[in-house]
Parts: structure tokens; sequence; C-alpha cells
């Protein structure tokens, strides 16, 4: 009989001998079938070994084997002469399976009970990348890119190059890239070996509008070009960049263009190889920067906040006012501003102005009067001057009131008290005395 | 009143003159909606009048001007709770305040009295002035009643003397003297108020001459007769009262 293996793959687990810590009876033939999931091999490790020594492990032993392939067999202590002690260093199943066989004759030593052994093993993903090629000329495993992962492995492609339906090997594939990321690389397939004939590649960098791209080629520039009597043209080969609202540009030839600052979001990339002559590519790293927004300038009586040397999209600019004043836009006042940078580069409100603030006519007194002392029209400080009708009413306190036009729009006798003059009126004080009659 | 003089113009500013029905009773002006006067000008016949059978004036010293002006506007008529008059015996707590709708200018001839403070004293001997509209007379003891404001002085006169010119006139005749009453006159008579300076008020002049309400014309056996004495009600108690009326209304 031999145990099937489990139908659950296991991922670690621990193998001993019958009756193991104690000795093991004569006359045993016991098989284990140890699997792992696919893609991973087994690691087997023996913790403990005492197995009746012999010559070639010819009377007991635990033999090790994968698809029927001996692997190792194994009997003996650490200590004994003889026999072969498989040591503390684990054991590499070739595969996600592995057999372990173990064996006993009809006699035991009565001196020595050897107590058998004890393994544990657990599944170690395999790298499929690293494998070397197969020697049967299939190829590689993977084309052109090999991940591997637990239990697997995945290939993928080079830029320009998708993976074909066999998901191992690649085909050119250059047309409809889109890089929406705000910075990237680029570069021609095979670069910087010679591109492939009869290529015809797109790539589309397009960011959030806002921000502008610029490319920076590489160095290592080379288009083929024909020389004309007008000079080089890229007539065969090149490399075209289309920027909207310009007119396109074609590059070709042995010198890097260097930076090219777009100033535009959008920006398209078409490259022409015919089947004749060789071009080695090109390569770039693209960037992006906001689009800049004009210096806001100044605002009379106010403060733009932040004060900076360029402003760029999505900047925040705030403006207040001194004190004393308000803000005003489109004749009504505003309790606060701000404006943003725009991705089109103009802000998207126009600057706010200061205006004065006024407290308004200042509150009437009954059987008084209020006198302006300075100021003009009611206006931030303004002063004036509570008076009563005397002598038929005097100030209550006993003096007369000056109030100021303070920064919250309110009359105050100082920055802390809103007053409110009043007229007392004058008691038992008549205007004219009862004529004394100066004869006694 | 008795003995007295006109009063020119604009010198007892305070000066109101309250009719009621075809009575004429006085008061004085102490605050820009309030006047005071005695109870016994609003309540007749135990009822207390209402707003719209009062007519009150200021400002002018003649009832014949007086009368072409309009009275003003009265919303209410406060008496003292405790004032309890049914048979005009018992004139304790003559007080009253009548409460204007709308709120006086103060000019030279409309002016209010002050309250008495608690400097302000009843000094015996300390002459007083009391005003009026109510009866004069034209000598020989002749009575009329007057369309001039006269005015009179009078000395504030010893409680004790007070109370003895009442004695040996029948009780049941003569009204109780009470703590809240204090009396002004001289002994050989001749000046004093009279009927219909009701509610005028009696001033004292304090230290730094500023007139204040003392005494409200209130009651007397007879006019300016000899060892008789005017009575008047003493405002120097009811001044909480009277803040009190003026706050809560």
């Amino acid at each position: 009989c031999v145990p099937l293996p489990d139908s659950d793959p296991q991922m670690y687990g621990e193998i001993h001998s019958p009756q193991y810590p104690l000795p093991y009876p004569p006359n045993q033939q016991k098989q284990w079938e140890i699997s792992v999931p696919e893609g991973f091999q087994i690691s087997l490790t023996f913790t403990h070994l005492d197995i009746e020594a012999s010559a070639g492990c010819y009377y007991d032993s635990i033999t090790v084997l994968y698809d029927e392939k001996v692997l190792g067999k194994f009997c003996g202590n650490e200590n004994s002469a003889d026999g072969r002690h498989p040591g503390h260093q684990p054991i590499l199943s070739p595969g996600s399976r592995l057999t372990l066989i173990f064996q006993s004759d009809d006699y035991n030593p009565d001196r020595n009970q050897n107590v058998g052994f004890s393994a544990q093993y657990q599944a170690i993903d395999i790298d499929e990348c690293s494998a070397p090629e197969p020697e049967d000329g299939s190829g590689p495993l993977c084309s052109q890119i090999c991940l591997n992962t637990l239990g697997s492995y995945l290939c993928a492609c080079h830029h320009g190059y998708e993976l074909r339906s066999d998901e191992r090997t690649c085909i050119l594939s250059c047309v409809g890239g889109v890089f929406d990321e705000l910075e990237g690389h680029l570069m021609s397939p095979g670069y910087p070996n010679p591109s492939p004939d009869a290529l015809s590649c797109q790539y589309i960098i397009s960011v959030e509008s806002g921000f502008t791209v610029s490319l920076n080629f590489s160095d290592k520039f080379h288009i083929e070009s024909v020389d004309t009597e007008e000079g080089p043209n890229c007539l065969y080969h090149w490399l075209e960049v289309i920027i909207p609202d310009r007119n396109p540009m074609k590059l070709c030839g042995g010198t890097s263009p260097g930076l090219i600052n777009t100033n535009s979001n959008i920006v398209k990339l078409g490259y022409n190889i015919d089947n004749q002559g060789q071009s080695n590519g090109w390569s770039l790293e693209y960037s992006t920067h906001r689009v800049t927004c004009p210096v806001p300038g100044e605002v009379a009586k106010g403060r733009v906040t932040p004060s900076l040397t360029e402003y760029f999209y999505r900047d925040y600019i705030f403006v207040r006012c001194d004190e004393g004043y308000k803000l005003m836009m489109n004749g009504a006042e505003i309790m606060g501003f701000s404006t943003m940078c725009q991705s089109n580069g103009e802000w998207h409100l126009p600057l706010p102005e200061c205006h004065i603030i006024d407290c308004g006519e200042p509150d009437p007194l009954l059987n008084g009067g209020v006198n302006f002392l300075s100021g003009f029209q009611n206006q931030y400080l303004s002063v004036v001057q509570y008076h009563c009708n005397e002598p038929f009413y005097s100030p209550y306190g006993g003096n007369n009131v000056s109030l100021t036009c303070e920064a919250d729009r309110q009359w105050r006798s100082n920055h802390d008290v809103i007053l409110r003059p009043a007229c007392l009126p004058v008691c038992g004080r008549p205007m004219k005395q009862i004529e004394n009659h100066f004869q006694r | 009143i008795i003995g007295g003089n006109d009063a020119a113009e604009h010198t007892i500013p305070w000066q109101a003159l309250i009719n009621v029905g075809s009575s004429r009773g006085g008061g004085m002006i102490i605050a820009d909606r309030w006047i005071l006067t005695a109870a016994h000008v609003v309540v007749l016949n135990g009822q207390v009048q209402t707003p719209e059978a009062l007519f009150v004036y200021l400002g002018v010293t003649d009832v014949h001007q007086i009368i072409e002006n309009l009275s003003l506007n009265v919303t209410a008529v406060h008496v003292h709770s405790e004032y309890n008059n049914p048979n005009n015996l018992n004139f304790d707590h003559d007080i009253a305040l009548i409460k204007l709708k709308d709120p006086i200018t103060f000019q030279a001839a409309i002016m209010p009295l002050c309250l008495p403070s608690e400097d302000d004293t009843y000094d015996t001997g300390m002459m007083g002035m009391v005003s009026g509209f109510g009866i004069t007379d034209k000598g020989n003891q002749r009575r009329f009643l007057t369309n001039k404001l006269k005015y009179v002085h009078v000395p504030v006169v010893e409680q004790k003397k007070c109370s003895i010119s009442l004695k040996g006139k029948p009780s049941s005749r003569t009204p109780r003297l009470t703590n809240n009453m204090f009396c002004a006159g001289t002994p050989e008579g001749g000046k004093d108020s009279c009927n219909g300076d009701s509610g005028s008020g009696f001033t004292l002049q304090s230290e730094n001459g500023r007139f204040w309400a003392a005494g409200i014309v209130s009651w007397g056996l007879g006019c300016g007769q000899k060892g008789t004495y005017g009575f008047y009600t003493k405002v120097a108690n009811y001044v909480d009262w009277i803040n009190k009326i003026m706050r809560e209304n």
C-alpha cells in the first residue's frame, strides 16, 4: 500500500519514524508522499536521525526520492563512524513533490536501541526566473523581462513592446502610449540598440491642464538623416514633436536636441523608421512645471499675501486691507478675498480695492446734538463731540463726550467703550430768579 | 396763594396746572414724563380719575394763555396705594404721579424740580416757597380764584407746633396729622396756600441754590388765618415710592 498525497498541499510539516522518539520496531516499511503547491519546492531538514548504521545503509535506512530519483539514503547518527548521516543542511526537491521511504530489517541490536528519525519540511518558492534556459531549444522562460512571484512568475516587456498571448514572448507595439504622470521616461524601441525597421511609433504625453511639459533628450541621440543641398533632412527616419498650436518639429541627426520647453500640457511624439537604414534611436526624460500667473501687483491701503517672486498654478493669494479699510469688489463690500492662479495662467478673480470704512451718521442725541471735530464724512478716525442743550440739560457724567470712528465701524470714546451719551434734565434751577425785595 | 405775589415767567418752571372736572389743582414736573401731585387732586369721590379726565398744562403763568394751549396727553395716574380719604379727613399718603404720553422737552418755561436728596433737610424756620393757581386774596380777606400763577414764601414749622395748632378743633372735622406731613406758615397768618393750590409744590433750596420738592400742597384749616398753618405731604418720605413707580412704568 502507498499513502496518497494530501489532497490539499501543505506549506510545511513534520515526519518521523514509527514510534519516534521510542526505538522503531523491526520489519518496518513505511513511505511518505510530501507535496507542496505548484511553483514551490520542498526543503527537507532532518532534525534528528538515529538509524542502525550499516555500510550503504543496507539494513535500516530512510531514503529520499524525487520522481524515483534517489536524492539521498541515510542511516547512522551524528557520531557514528559508519553509516551516512544527512547533517543539518536541508535537502531541496527539484519540484513540488518528495517521497520518503523508511525501512528496518528483522534484527535490532540489543545494546543500541535506535530511535529512528524526525524531519521537518517547508515549501520554498522557486525562482523560475533564475533557472537556466531549458536545453530543448524552446528559448528563455520570458523573452524580455521575467518577474518572479510567490509560487509562479510573470513575463513582461520593455517599453514599446507588448506581451503576446503566450504570456512569455513580446511583440513590438509602440502606438497609443499615453503618459499622464507628471514626469517620466520614454525611449525608442530597443534603445540604445538600433530601432527595428518599418517602425511607426506614437507617444502622447498628456498631463493635467496647468502644467507644462519639458522634454530633455539624452546625449545619445541618433536618427538617420539624409544630406541634401539644403543640409541634413529628416526624410526617411524622424522623430516628430507635435505641440498644439505650434508647427510640428521633425528631429533627426546625431545631435541631441537637449531640452525642449513645450509650454503645453500635451505633447505628441511620432517616431518613424522606414525599412532601410539604421537609427539607434533616442531617449528622453520628461518633466512638468506649473504654469505661472502674473505677479498680482499692489493694493492701495491693503496687503497681498504671500509675497512671492513667482506665482504658479494653484497658488492662492489673499488680500487684506489696512486697519480702517474694507475690501470692495465691483462696488460691493466683501468679507474676505482670495484668488487662485488658474491653469490658463490667469488669476480667477481680479484684485479688489480697499476703501476707507465709515461709521455712519452718529446717533442723534435727544436734547443734545453732535458736532464734527475732525475727519471727513464719518470716515475712519473721524471725531465727533456730543453736547447737551444746556442749561436745561447736562451731559451724563458731567462732560461732553467725544467719539472716534474706530476700525470696527463703531463710534467709541476709546478703543473699548461704546458710550451712548445721554442728556439729563437740569432740575431745580429756574432761568429767572424771583426778584428780591431789598427793603426791610 | 394767600399773601403772595405774581410769579414772573420762567421763575417757577416746574409748575403744572391740573384741571379735573370743575376742580383746579396743581402739580410739579419731576421728570420729562412725570408730574407729581396730591392724591386728592386726582381722586374725586373715592374714584381715581381716568387719564382722559385730566387736563394738564405747563409752561405758562397766565391761566388764560394756558387754556389756549392743548393739554398734555396723560397715559396713567398712579395714586399711592395707602391713600384712603373717604371723608376728606385723612390726608395721609396724599401723593400721586401722573404719567405723560410724550416726553417734555425742557426749556426756560418748563423745567423739572429736583426730588429731595439725602442731604436735604426740613429745618424749622427754613423759608420755603409755595406756588399755585389757587385762591388768592385781594385785601379784606376777600377771596378770589386767581388766573395768575402766584407764590409766597413761608417757613417750615416745627412738627410739634403743627400738632398744637390743631388742638381744640373738633376731631370729627379735623384731619389727622401724621409723620408723612409737615406744616408751614406764620403764626400771625396772612401767608399760605389755599384751595386750588393742592398738588402744587412747596420748595426749599439746598445750599447750592437748587430748588427741591419738599412738600405737596395738601390741606389746612382755612387759609392764612392766624394760628393756622398749611399742611404739606412730606415728599422726602416718598422718594423710594416715586422712583419705584417711575422705574416700573
